[in-house]
């Protein structure tokens, strides 16, 4: 049976099932669990059960509906500026792999995070502006023709957290695809010196991940039943 | 992993304690919380007259009268969850991402005879 080809026993199996999984994970390079879900994991777990009933189907921290919060690492590469105005201080190719989500999820929620060391940072010098661009990719990395970017933004501030909603670009409510690529551009302009000083901001690029919050058949069951 | 039972256990029908340990069944590398936590099942029996006081339904309240009458033919009722409470789990899932994940009915808060 599949259950001993993946050696484990039909009981493991079938709980492993119940509880929406097909095998038995084993991470190899577990990432750090972000502070936001150990908000909503305590926050729950101190809810009475009826009201951890009722909210079952909602992130209250988030507000949105949902009965499943995943964070998905970035596994892009960083592109070539390539960009003849020499002002791009930062080409990335973010690729996320969705597989995981199951047949009958419904998106209600997309967060793209991008985090900076920002010890290493203390710009931008007056007059000096961050440009950040972010457009839908194929997962080579290259823009889809013809389109404008999924959002634009300038910052006179970096913080070491930014947090850009996508729930309207990835349209919330459907199925999303099998992976997510997006093209994310940071340039400068503007303060003293040459452009390619006024990219330290970049330097300081730390990491992105995606959350995505779904809403799992269990509720949508609920929902024709309420 | 049941917890010893408590010296003069009531044989009626009630939820009975249960915690599940996540490294008794070797998933603590995967599951990064809860541990564990306390499932509970229920067990007891659903004896004439005190089923109307054990969470019954109009039926088992009958069904235990002719067990009372008839025992070899008609068994008791059953002892079973009749309200559960969800719980979350935060797990890393077969692609390395953190998810944390609501389940409904993991634990038994009461138990009726049915």
């Amino acid at each position: 049976s599949p259950a001993a080809a993946s050696g484990l026993s039909p009981q493991e199996s079938a709980l492993l099932r119940s509880l929406g999984l097909s095998h038995k994970p084993s991470p190899k390079s577990p990432a750090p669990v972000p502070p936001v879900l150990w908000r909503i994991f305590h926050k729950r777990r101190t809810l009475p059960g009826p009201q951890a009933e009722l909210e079952s189907c909602r992130v209250e921290e988030l507000n949105v509906p949902g009965s499943i919060v995943r964070v998905f690492a970035d596994q892009g590469r960083f592109l070539p500026e390539g960009q003849p105005q020499g002002r791009l201080c930062l080409r990335k190719l973010l690729f996320f792999n969705l597989s995981a989500l199951e047949e009958g999820e419904r998106l209600t929620m997309a967060q793209l995070e991008l985090r900076f060391h920002h010890s290493s940072y203390h710009g931008p010098s007056p007059g000096q502006v961050l440009e950040l661009r972010l457009y839908r990719a194929s997962p080579r990395g290259l823009p889809r023709p013809g389109r404008g970017p999924l959002l634009e933004r300038s910052f006179v501030q970096l913080r070491k957290s930014l947090l850009f909603d996508l729930s309207a670009a990835l349209k919330a409510g459907e199925a999303p695809a099998r992976n997510l690529a997006l093209l994310l551009e940071i340039s400068a302009s503007g303060g003293p010196g040459s452009p390619r000083s006024l990219c330290g901001a970049s330097d300081a690029f730390a990491a992105t991940s995606l959350l995505l919050v779904t809403l799992g058949r269990q509720c949508g069951a609920a929902r024709s039943r309420r | 992993s049941a917890p010893s039972p408590p010296v003069t256990p009531s044989p009626l029908c009630k939820p009975r304690r249960l915690y599940i340990s996540f490294s008794d069944v070797g998933w603590e590398n995967w599951i990064i919380a809860p541990q564990g936590y306390l499932a509970n099942y229920c067990g007891g029996e659903c004896p004439f007259p005190l089923a109307a006081e054990l969470n019954s339904t109009n039926h088992a309240v009958l069904q235990t009268m002719v067990h009372s009458l008839d025992p070899q033919g008609t068994p008791q009722p059953c002892c079973v969850p009749v309200r559960l409470s969800p719980i979350s789990i935060l797990y890393y899932d077969n692609s390395d991402n953190v998810v944390l994940r609501h389940y409904e009915d993991m634990v038994v808060d009461e138990c009726g005879c049915r």
